[in-house]
């Protein structure tokens, strides 16, 4: 575990805290994409497939339960909860993401590191999150007025990969054979998909005045 | 050839 990546865990971990505190202190989740959520907790499902059977290390179990947890528990309070699912604005956030599954599935049985149940299912949930944030990216260009809590969570989500780049760099030259071109193809797109958002954000944050994304 | 040892990251 190097400094990259634990920063990577710790921001990714802070951006689903950050989240599930604003729906739940004002029971409200205006400006956040159910899509995008609906995703990553498909996301997580496909990726800890081994949660049960591939037991590397404390760190590793817990993380993997708080993600599931979290963004399954995010999806039910959005879904569900009768105060939290009013403010939620289904007519603005109509990205088709059932588009983003079936090419991913589909990429994944084509690209993945081997032809396994497991091994496919985990080169779909890295496509799969490459692409998850797209219905947010669009949200937010429409609601246009970002309120802080919703800004910092994308801030946060972005950031986090950006990190787990700088580990995979780390990890390239510090261990022997140590490639997964899946992995960081797929987070490269991830992280560019963030970009023009931190630009807004950095601009915003730099003038010190309220975040708008362009039309 | 990629190892396809247990994913250790998350």
């Amino acid at each position: 575990m190097n400094m990259f990546r634990f920063l990577g865990d710790m921001t990714h971990l802070f951006s689903v805290l950050v989240l599930l505190l604003k729906i739940h202190t004002i029971k409200s989740c205006a400006g956040i994409s159910l899509k995008t959520q609906e995703l990553y907790a498909i996301v997580f499902a496909t990726r800890y497939l081994d949660l049960f059977t591939d037991y590397i290390s404390l760190y590793n179990t817990v993380m993997k339960l708080v993600y599931l947890g979290s963004s399954l528990s995010i999806v039910w309070y959005m879904r569900r909860h009768k105060l939290v699912r009013r403010s939620y604005d289904k007519d603005q956030d109509t990205f088709r993401h059932h588009f983003l599954i079936l090419p991913c599935l589909i990429l994944a049985l084509l690209i993945n590191e081997k032809f396994t149940f497991m091994e496919v299912m985990w080169a779909f949930s890295l496509y799969l999150e490459a692409v998850a944030i797209l219905p947010q990216l669009v949200l937010l260009q429409r609601t246009r007025n970002i309120d802080n809590l919703t800004g910092q969570y994308v801030f946060l989500l972005g950031a986090y990969r950006s990190f787990y780049i700088l580990n995979w760099i780390y990890r390239y030259f510090t261990e022997v054979h140590y490639v997964h071109w899946i992995t960081w193809i797929s987070g490269l797109v991830q992280t560019l998909l963030y970009g023009d958002f931190f630009y807004y954000y950095f601009h915003s944050w730099k003038n010190n005045e309220k975040l708008q994304l362009p039309a | 050839e990629e190892e396809t040892a247990s994913h250790d990251e998350l």
